[in-house]
């Protein structure tokens, strides 16, 4: 299984067409860097996107640089993912 | 692995060889209304399942609903199998559904991408690009997340990327996941309602996804949804969006309500489920039981139409 440590999902929202097209330009990256768990749809929606460790200087930077404002969703998804492997445990003991 | 249905926990989040076992024994304790259907097999040779409700009777009209075919999205897994349980627990004491399952069957499918939620039990949960093996997609996320559109049509906003959220796909019905659905609705014939449950944006949308146009039948899908939406409502306190997918979320082509609705099934609605606004895909286990109820209610209020509105 791979480690998610550090790697967190942050929340833009688009104010408009135009940054929405910034963001559906990072859907054209390499799939490692950017993973939308909720796409670039209409500005009115939020977009999520999961950005692993490594990339999260670099996207950040990104987004400052737009003007894109965001919100860290979540901020470790491993803490997450190990509660949630925790629960199942539980429930099949 | 579980022995019976009543020693097991819809609270919590379950593997798919957990979900087979958990479907054998509800069948077996439920023969007289619940049955298995094998309708194909995915792309990595696991069985595809649908379990039947019915009643008896020969060519009963049906209502279908499905959950997983985003294979990451397992609250729609868990709210299928509390469902399929509610069905069970509430046959001969809801007279609503009591009447309805008297007239129509209702096939769901709990685990439409089995080959992917093996996989986001096997390996990951969280990322959501990766190759299916042995395919020619690099990107799009076929063994995984997603099977794409339902019926894989490229047209207006679906898209040639295979990273893009709207891609369409190599050809029409290129997944055998997707082909195993169409083929066993086609053959059944006499579907009159289609419900495919995803997560998690809090919506319940109805034809068209490929054009701005109203259907002929907006404004009955429109009020129903309202409906639907109002009795999803009143459970929990929970808003969702709903309308047109094509204005409530984004214009794209070949998805499943729109083949859904072209085949003449006019009670088609994709379901977006519930979100906290904090965890997407990750959302608690301790959520399934709240976010299902709620779903029942809107599922029960579509079933209920559908039984009063035979077309």
């Amino acid at each position: 299984q791979m480690n998610f440590t550090g790697d967190q999902v942050l929340r833009v929202l688009a104010k408009d067409e135009k940054q929405l097209s910034l963001l559906r330009d990072l859907e054209g990256l390499k799939p490692q860097k950017v993973d939308f768990w909720r796409g670039p749809a209409r500005p009115s929606l939020p977009v999520d996107m999961r950005v692993p460790f490594s990339e999260l200087k670099y996207i950040k930077a990104y987004l400052e640089s737009h003007g894109l404002a965001y919100s860290i969703m979540i901020k470790d998804i491993q803490v997450l993912l190990d509660e949630e492997r925790e629960a199942m445990a539980k429930s099949r003991r | 692995l579980e022995r019976s249905t009543s020693s097991f926990s819809y609270s919590s989040y379950h593997t798919l060889e957990e979900i087979y076992s958990w479907i054998d024994n509800f069948v077996t304790e439920h023969s007289d209304i619940v049955s298995k259907i094998q309708i194909g097999n995915s792309f990595e040779n696991r069985s595809i399942l649908v379990l039947k409700f019915s009643t008896g009777g020969s060519r009963h009209p049906a209502i279908w609903i499905d959950t997983g075919i985003h294979s990451r999205e397992w609250i729609t897994h868990a709210t299928g199998i509390w469902t399929a349980n509610k069905i069970v627990s509430d046959y001969g004491k809801d007279r609503v559904l009591t009447d309805i399952l008297k007239a129509m069957d209702i096939f769901i499918e709990l685990v439409t991408n089995p080959d992917g939620f093996a996989f986001t039990h096997s390996m990951v949960r969280a990322p959501g690009k990766d190759g299916r093996r042995g395919s020619r997609h690099l990107c799009r996320t076929w063994g995984f997340d997603s099977l794409g559109g339902f019926i894989l049509l490229p047209g207006n906003g679906s898209n040639s990327n295979p990273c893009s959220e709207t891609y369409h796909g190599p050809s029409p019905q290129s997944e055998p996941e997707v082909a195993a659905i169409v083929n066993f609705i086609t053959a059944h014939g006499n579907f009159k309602a289609l419900i495919s449950i995803h997560s998690y944006s809090q919506m319940l949308m109805y034809p068209y996804g490929r054009s701005l146009e109203p259907v002929s039948n907006q404004r009955e899908l429109y009020d129903l949804a309202k409906d639907a939406v109002e009795a999803l409502y009143k459970v929990h306190g929970i808003e969702y969006f709903f309308g047109s997918i094509s204005t409530t979320l984004y214009v794209a082509s070949g998805i499943t309500v729109d083949w859904a609705y072209d085949s003449g099934i006019k009670y088609a609605f994709s379901f977006e489920l519930r979100d906290t606004g904090r965890y997407g895909f990750l959302l608690p286990a301790t959520q399934i039981i709240p976010t299902a109820q709620e779903t029942w209610m809107a599922l029960r209020t579509i079933m209920e139409h559908t039984l009063n509105h035979p077309y």
